[in-house]
């Protein structure tokens, strides 16, 4: 279904859980419902957008339904932890290509993806002052890396 | 009918955000 413009800032949250459909579903999970909760609080009130959110929601009560045995959806704490680890460690994988001077497509997408799963914490409660700062750190590495390779520089 | 466009949107936001909170496990 087609992304009404209104909802455009969560698209990027909604690519990075179909990616992890397969391969970390609970990742996929917790994507779509930082994608809801934010997409209702940008627009829930026209047609185009209500039908899309309508559609979200049906995604996420199935998924519920299909992986409520998995501790991780079925208690937010341990989601917490788990979407907290999986973040840092893209992070991580990422800062140390960085460090070692290795620069590719891989790695910015590595530093955005960990940006995206930091935004998506706060489905949980407020980030940590950590967090904050983590996220800040992986979208601009992910933007300067990025920009860099594109005009043949290296990232210093 | 402009009211009852409203009254209409208003009753679905209230009926998603029901449904979120019972996702989650908050009703």
């Amino acid at each position: 279904m087609a992304l009404p413009a209104q909802l455009k800032p969560i698209q990027h949250h909604l690519r990075t859980a179909q990616e992890h459909e397969k391969r970390d579903p609970v990742v996929a999970y917790y994507c779509r419902l930082y994608a809801m909760q934010t997409g209702m609080k940008l627009d829930s009130k026209t047609p185009e957008c209500r039908k899309f959110l309508i559609k979200l929601m049906d995604q996420l009560e199935s998924m519920k339904k299909e992986l409520g045995d998995n501790d991780s959806i079925s208690q937010e704490v341990v989601g917490n932890a788990h979407i907290e680890n999986y973040a840092l460690k893209m992070f991580l994988y990422a800062d140390n290509e960085d460090r070692a001077g290795r620069f590719h497509k891989n790695m910015i997408k590595s530093f955005y993806s960990a940006s995206l799963l930091l935004d998506v914490l706060s489905v949980f409660g407020e980030l940590s002052e950590e967090n904050i700062q983590h996220r800040k750190y992986a979208r601009w590495k992910a933007t300067y890396i990025h920009n860099c390779l594109k005009n043949g520089e290296t990232p210093q | 009918s402009s009211t009852l466009a409203s009254s209409v949107a208003s009753s679905e936001q209230d009926e998603l955000s029901q449904r979120l909170s019972r996702l989650r496990g908050q009703v």
